[in-house]
């Protein structure tokens, strides 16, 4: 990626990061639609012999030798006989029976990932830069699990086992299913295994947002990631016949339109459709649009698909719409003819005149890449949000990390729309989604692993949860984009990642694999469903009291009924910094007051283990009412902060 | 549609194993063949799952979460990319 590093103060704070055998040691598994080891992200320039603890291969198939690894790709694996199962033999007319990315969505979350330090990289021109992974020195193994048709269990199943055997440390999976029990989860089961072995697991939250309740991955076992914005953007006007001007994005390179304004058209009144204003495939009257720009609706179809639509049409550009349900979020597109996207707010006043206006005329210029954009990081629209469906007691998502307007590695085998017209072929492209934001978290816990190898999973969640930042610098809170206001613990869980922080975050929650096993006693999991997602004999012991308040998680998570109530929790710090002692401040709006016991807590040696409770006091307050506020420990140098989200 | 078949993932009790299998993967096979005679494994998973993937119609499927050892027969699911 460009600009991630730089934003994420990885360029500014090199020396901080191991650039040892121990970097190069960690290896990041990333399951998706294979790679396309061409793409100089996979460079091995420097790389010393793969580690000795690596089991995996590179397997054979389509266009596809062992000799298309090396010391950076050093494994690549793919899996499709739950999918042939299912929808019959890979046509290898349309994708590659072997580990090969005919998709491009794999290697651009690979390379995001881990990939090489690449100079010179772009889009077009657009988002240049020296691109690289979040941990440009780790290993890379690709399984690929996902096809034309989609995901399937079994091959998701097989593939984690396979990267489990073959010793990968970190696991990258930017993909997700519907809501389900964990023992019915194929990606909780399998993490669950992950993590025993001391594998971070890492998931995108889902691009479900901003609808509340809508995030897949949610097993505490996995670290689940959202997405948010850098400080980047692609700003391509729309110029009005009526001289006003609104600003839009766009990644369209290409033929500029005529110097003059032209004939501007709504695709709802030039179409015999009744969802004409989506500008679906074959819905536009080609006489009503030919050498026009026309203004389509988001939605149901994918945005570059519009253009296509248009440009088939006889359309020489066109203006994208948000509607309600993205707002003014803003979403590039690399469009195959002139064309940028408007956020709602925009779109309305671009229709007010589009429909008032007797002949309505309009262009658009295209202004390349800015950077600098303020308030960033926002919350994207997109980004899945909590509270979580399935035990509201854990907040999710986890953190925040950028996936908005992400520019990394590309397949060579589809242009960077992906539709099948678009005969264009990069070597880098800019897509967004929380798909995005995963492998930005994979790579950082990488790179974390390197600096404390003896971290566990837990540990290393722990130190990128506690330095995340809720505030910019003038102290506002990370602002939401679907609403403009400040996003929530909900939307961003305990905040944007800051690696720099990470790496010295003075204390951690720490968990175990016993520990989650009395979480499940605490969910009243049978002894068969604790089996089938634990793979043993677990009995949870008869009488005990467990409680899901006390799985020692980075962030607190409230569940009430209406009436409110009291809660407690208690929570065990590790030390991994030097000897200090850490006091603790809260903060909360008033619906509900934090009472933490004891407010001081001093750790003499590294490792040395202390707990702490909290209470939680909350009045009534109607069904579905939220209330935040956040526990911080400090030794005046490190602040190890939590997220409190209540719900009723 | 009873007799379509789906791809399932079998949850095995891997400490349920009777004496007389010394390799799980056979135990499994075993169970597998008694509710079809047909079927065959898609995946056998060692780290992750202590069981299989196979091709069962619902009514074999029914038929394999009623035998010993075995703690749950799910349906494939589809997952997508973010």
């Amino acid at each position: 990626t460009t600009r991630t590093p730089s934003f994420l103060g990885l360029d500014q704070n090199a020396a901080m990061f191991p650039e040892s055998d121990s970097a190069r040691d960690v290896i990041v598994g990333v399951l998706d639609t294979g790679v396309w080891p061409e793409s100089p992200s996979f460079d091995d320039t420097g790389f010393s012999a793969v580690p000795s603890s690596w089991r995996g291969e590179c397997e054979i198939g389509t266009n596809f030798t062992k000799s298309n690894c090396n010391k950076k790709l050093i494994g690549a694996r793919f899996f499709a006989r739950g999918y042939e199962a299912t929808l019959g033999p890979i046509d290898e007319t349309k994708e590659s029976r072997s580990p090969r990315d005919d998709d491009g969505h794999g290697t651009h979350t690979s390379t995001t990932a881990a990939g090489s330090v690449v100079s010179g990289a772009s889009l077009f021109g657009y988002a240049p830069g020296t691109a690289r992974g979040m941990a440009p020195q780790a290993r890379i193994a690709a399984y690929k699990v996902c096809w034309i048709g989609g995901c399937f269990s079994s091959d998701i199943l097989a593939a984690l086992d396979k990267a489990i055997d073959d010793n990968v440390n970190v696991l990258s999976l930017s993909l997700g299913g519907g809501m389900s029990d964990f023992f019915r989860d194929s990606v909780a089961i399998a993490a669950f295994a992950a993590m025993e072995k001391g594998i971070l697991v890492s998931c995108s939250a889902g691009n479900a947002g901003p609808t509340s309740y809508s995030l897949s991955n949610v097993a505490p076992w996995i670290t689940t990631v959202g997405a948010g914005t850098l400080d980047r953007d692609f700003p391509a006007f729309v110029s009005l016949g009526n001289g006003k001007n609104f600003s839009g994005v766009s990644l369209f390179k290409g033929g500029a339109l005529p110097e003059k304004l032209l004939p501007f058209v709504y695709a709802g009144n030039v179409s015999n459709a009744s969802d004409g204003n989506l500008c679906m495939t074959g819905s536009l009257i080609p006489e009503k649009v030919r050498g026009k720009i026309v203004l389509c609706d988001r939605g149901v179809n994918p945005r570059v698909q519009k253009g296509s639509v248009v440009k088939d049409a006889g359309g020489l550009g066109m203006v994208l719409a948000n509607t309600a349900a993205n707002g003014d979020e803003l979403v590039a597109d690399a469009h195959l003819l002139p064309a940028t996207t408007v956020g709602e707010t925009t779109a309305k006043e671009i229709k007010d005149y589009l429909f008032s206006d007797p002949n309505p005329t309009a262009t658009v210029l295209f202004e390349g890449t800015k950077v600098g954009i303020e308030p960033s990081p926002v919350v994207a629209a997109f980004s899945s949000r909590g509270p979580n469906s399935i035990t509201p007691q854990i907040l999710k998502p986890d953190l925040i990390a950028p996936g908005v307007n992400i520019l990394a590695g590309w397949s060579g085998a589809v242009g960077p729309t992906g539709l099948a017209e678009d005969a264009r072929r990069v070597g880098f492209n800019i897509i967004s989604g929380t798909s995005m934001s995963c492998p930005h978290v994979s790579g950082l816990a990488a790179l974390l692993k390197a600096a404390h190898p003896e971290w566990s999973p837990a540990a290393i969640r722990s130190a990128l949860m506690t330095t995340a930042y809720t505030a910019y610098k003038n102290g506002k809170v990370i602002q939401d984009v679907s609403t403009g206001k400040p996003s929530t613990a909900f939307d961003h869980g305990a905040g944007h990642v800051d690696p720099v922080s990470a790496l010295n975050p003075g204390l951690v929650y720490d968990l175990d694999a016993e520990d989650y096993l009395n979480f499940l006693c605490a969910l009243n999991y049978t002894a068969s469903q604790i089996n089938s997602l634990a793979r043993r004999n677990f009995s949870c012991v008869a009488g005990k009291s467990y409680s899901v308040n006390d799985l020692n998680y980075p962030s607190f998570a409230i569940s009430l009924e209406a009436r409110g109530g009291v809660v407690k929790h208690t929570r065990t710090l590790t030390n991994v910094g030097p000897p200090g002692t850490y006091k603790v401040s809260v903060a909360s709006d008033d619906s509900v007051k934090i009472a933490v016991e004891p407010q001081s807590l001093t750790f003499g040696q590294s490792n040395e283990k202390k707990s702490y409770s909290v209470t939680f006091t909350a009045g009534a307050m109607p069904a579905n009412a939220n209330g935040f506020g956040r526990i911080e420990w400090s030794d005046g140098k490190r602040v190890v902060g939590s997220p409190v989200a209540v719900s009723w | 549609t009873a007799e379509k078949k789906e791809t399932y993932i079998v949850h095995m009790a891997k400490s349920e194993m009777p004496g007389e299998f010394v390799d799980h993967t056979r135990w499994y096979d075993a169970s597998l063949k008694s509710v079809s005679g047909e079927a065959e494994m898609l995946y056998t998973y060692t780290n992750v799952v202590h069981g299989f993937s196979t091709r069962l119609t619902p009514d074999e499927a029914r038929s394999m979460e009623a035998r010993p050892g075995i703690l749950s027969v799910l349906p494939e699911s589809r997952y997508d990319l973010h």
